[in-house]
């Protein structure tokens, strides 16, 4: 259904953090808030990729596309063992 | 492993590679299933301390504690929060939250890249000898990301988050997803953080051929590993009541069969399902099998599980029989009744004397372990194939390794077929896949880290790709696919079989860094935002440069044409052509290099300008370019030639494959 959460990668400009934020993971975090006070970030990734995953109705996902400093709402992904 | 160190040339050759402090301070990280930190093979006797440069841990939980690493497995760490998002917590009672292997593969994968020396190790007597990974100096660090329910992207985004900050040197994956676009790839966009930090990330490149475009983990910034096999094998013949024999392999060890011709009965004539003759669980009619060998067809469900299905509804053996779809690739397994496989060939004619004769009867005969098996390597059928379905131009695979019928470290939570009614437990368990052929190359990547610490990752992908053989050493032409039984091309096998004896000394390397790789994804037409998502950084593209992927410093050239029909960029009907530029480092001493060019189809033009290169110091870089030309020809053509510098003492060779499509 609509309301159903979906695990999904949030990819952010490090670059635009708006001054205030102390740091990435406190702008991470109110970005997320911003679209779901109930979303719980899973992890935050710092050398890899920036930005963090989240569980997130598709309606969320979309509203957190559109808010500055998001680069990508990439739904997550299986893979498997060869 | 205990024969691919001697396949690869390794054992002859102990003196090439330093057991220096640099050798034992590079770090190879294991992404997988987690580590049994019993096994020997993660002995750390004769190694010093955990190299400085280490910032990883020994993370705590179930069934592991920080004491479980030593100096050989120096970290170890589990990434589950993915998994329990989407799945719920952990079955605990199945399988550990925390860095400890119940699966095995990952304790397999491990040892295989850089596993310490282990003496009498074997498979229920099976491919005895002295085991080793590759780089036995090594340091081995794992992270869990694999779960009984799967592998997922934010575990895994999490754990290649973690060994670059651990300071690994080199990272193992022996796993992969669909083909998406690269910054939507969660392997792809880590390894290419990693690549940055000068960590080489070794991908298996899949199972699912021998399918055209089935390569994953497809990014120009990893190294790609299909499989090959070795020349060792476990024959178990197939003996019939008309007096023909048939090869087979199996791994069986236990109460033999009673020397006697048993009745033998096709599966699908013993079973009351649609599809018996895959002897899924509970689709085999006891009365009908009880007492007898039992001919399965490969399937749906696992080969062991097949064994499982046989032995629990009374058989005696069981005959287990490709399809079209595994051609006459024999795969072995330790199945828990006697059993062996078969190829397709074979299988058909065992079907055609079951349908015809009116009392069949069968036996097996366990002939156990045979070394010096020819041809080998043959590429293995299930090896993911190429073209690269993401950037035709770049061509994958890159490299294969051995990577059929493995023998390494394996867990002591369950038994070699992994099935929960297996019983026995195993130090080490014969497996295959490119699950098994990465961490070869990851571990030979951690020997070239060793002997040349200031190296990138993509000098290091280019010695081995530049020096691997498409031949075989004692003769007899190009290496076989086993898929077809013809030569195999580097659709298949990439730039060939790795050497890591020649690719520790390869004269010139194809170089690469960051803009590198910048520019790669400029030429890709990716947007700002796509280049952010994936390189963490705001990048523009110079409107004023013309990018290209033929320009990046790849050491293999795939070049994708038009084909009659039309189509964009070939020109349909008439001549192609486009020019690829390359440029060589010299690594070794001073010389004069000079390019040789093979290709079979002389309506193919292959320009290479200069066609004399000279290095008067090394580091020195000079480029050159190649200009390809062809006729417009049919969909689905292919040409394949080869490209050599070489001095007289080193060959630096390129495979090419053209395509139209």
């Amino acid at each position: 259904g609509s309301g159903a959460k979906q695990t999904y990668i949030v990819h952010m400009a490090k670059s635009e953090m708006p001054a205030g934020f102390e740091d990435h993971s406190h702008w991470y975090d109110a970005s997320l808030k911003s679209v779901s006070e109930s979303a719980e970030m899973i992890y935050v990734y710092r050398n890899a990729v920036h930005g963090f995953s989240a569980r997130l109705t598709a309606e969320e996902a979309e509203s957190l596309g559109n808010q500055p400093g998001i680069l990508s709402v990439l739904p997550e992904m299986k893979y498997e063992l060869h | 492993t205990t024969r691919t160190p001697s396949f690869l040339g390794l054992d002859k050759n102990a003196e090439f590679f330093p057991e220096s402090d640099v050798a034992t301070d590079v770090i190879v990280g294991v992404l997988d299933t987690g580590v049994w930190p019993e096994s020997k093979s993660f002995d750390d006797n004769g190694l010093g301390p955990v190299p400085s440069s280490w910032k990883g841990v020994c993370q705590t939980g179930k069934n592991f504690k920080a004491s479980d690493c030593n100096r050989k497995l120096i970290g170890a760490r589990y990434f589950c929060s993915g998994y329990e998002a989407t799945l719920g917590p952990i079955d605990e009672s199945k399988e550990s939250k925390s860095p400890r292997d119940d699966d095995g593969h990952g304790t397999h994968t491990a040892s295989t890249a850089a596993g310490s020396v282990v003496a009498g190790a074997n498979l229920l007597g099976y491919a005895p000898g002295s085991a080793r990974g590759m780089a036995t100096r090594a340091r081995l660090a794992v992270y869990k990301v694999c779960w009984m329910g799967g592998c997922f992207s934010t575990d895994i985004l999490a754990a290649m988050d973690k060994a670059i900050e651990d300071n690994v040197n080199v990272l193992s994956l022996s796993l992969g997803g669909g083909t998406s676009d690269y910054y939507r790839d969660s392997i792809a966009t880590g390894a290419f953080a990693a690549m940055e930090k000068g960590i080489l990330v070794s991908c298996s490149a899949g199972n699912a051929g021998p399918n055209q475009y089935s390569v994953s983990n497809l990014a120009p910034w990893i190294t790609t590993v299909g499989a090959g096999t070795l020349d060792r094998d476990f024959p178990a013949f197939v003996s019939l009541g008309n007096g023909k024999n048939f090869s087979g392999v199996s791994l069986f060890k236990g109460e033999a069969l009673p020397n006697k011709m048993l009745p033998f009965v096709y599966a699908g004539n013993a079973s009351n399902a649609t599809n018996g003759n895959l002897c899924l669980m509970g689709t085999l009619d006891p009365e009908k099998v009880k007492g007898k060998l039992v001919l399965c067809e490969r399937g749906i469900n696992a080969r062991v599980q097949k064994g499982s299905e046989v032995k629990a509804a009374g058989g005696a053996g069981m005959v287990l029989t490709n399809t079209a779809t595994n051609g006459e690739e024999l795969v072995a397994d330790a199945h828990l009744l006697p059993a062996t496989a078969v190829g397709k060939k074979t299988g058909d004619e065992l079907k055609t004397y079951l349908f015809s004769d009116s009392n069949p009867t069968a036996t097996i005969l366990f002939e156990g372990t045979k070394v010096g098996i020819e041809p080998s390597p043959v590429v293995a059928a299930f090896s993911s194939r190429g073209p690269n379905s993401i950037t035709p131009e770049i061509l994958k695979p890159d490299i294969i390794a051995p990577g059929v019928n493995i023998i390494a470290g394996w867990t002591g939570a369950v038994g070699p077929t992994g099935l929960s009614d297996d019983p026995r437990r195993v130090a080490f368990n014969i497996i295959s896949g490119t699950s098994m052929s990465c961490p070869h190359v990851s571990g030979l990547a951690a020997l070239l880290k060793g002997a040349h610490p200031d190296w990138s990752p993509a000098a290091i992908r280019s010695a081995l790709m530049t020096t691997a053989y498409t031949a075989y050493k004692s003769g007899g032409g190009a290496l076989v696919d086993v898929a077809t039984g013809k030569p195999s091309n580097p659709f298949d096998h990439g730039s060939g079989h790795v050497d890591p004896v020649s690719a520790l000394t390869p004269g010139l390397v194809y170089d690469m860094n960051v803009v590198d790789y910048l520019n790669f994804l400029c030429a890709l037409g990716y947007t700002p935002s796509q280049i952010n998502t994936l390189a963490r950084r705001n990048f523009t593209c110079d409107s004023t440069k013309k990018f290209s992927v033929t320009d990046l410093n790849y050491p293999s050239f795939a070049v994708s044409f038009a084909s009659q029909m039309g189509g964009a960029g070939g020109g349909g009907g008439s001549s192609s052509s486009v020019k690829y530029t390359r440029t060589l480092t010299n690594v070794g001493e001073a010389g004069t290099y000079k390019v040789s060019v093979n290709v079979p189809n002389s309506s193919v033009k292959i320009l290479v300008e200069p066609q004399t290169l000279s290095f008067s110091q090394a580091n020195e870089k000079k480029s050159y370019t190649v200009t390809f030309s062809a006729p417009a020809m049919a969909a689905d053509t292919n040409v394949f030639g080869r490209i050599e510098w070489s001095d007289g003492k080193h060959t630096v060779g390129s495979p090419v494959a053209i395509s139209w499509s």
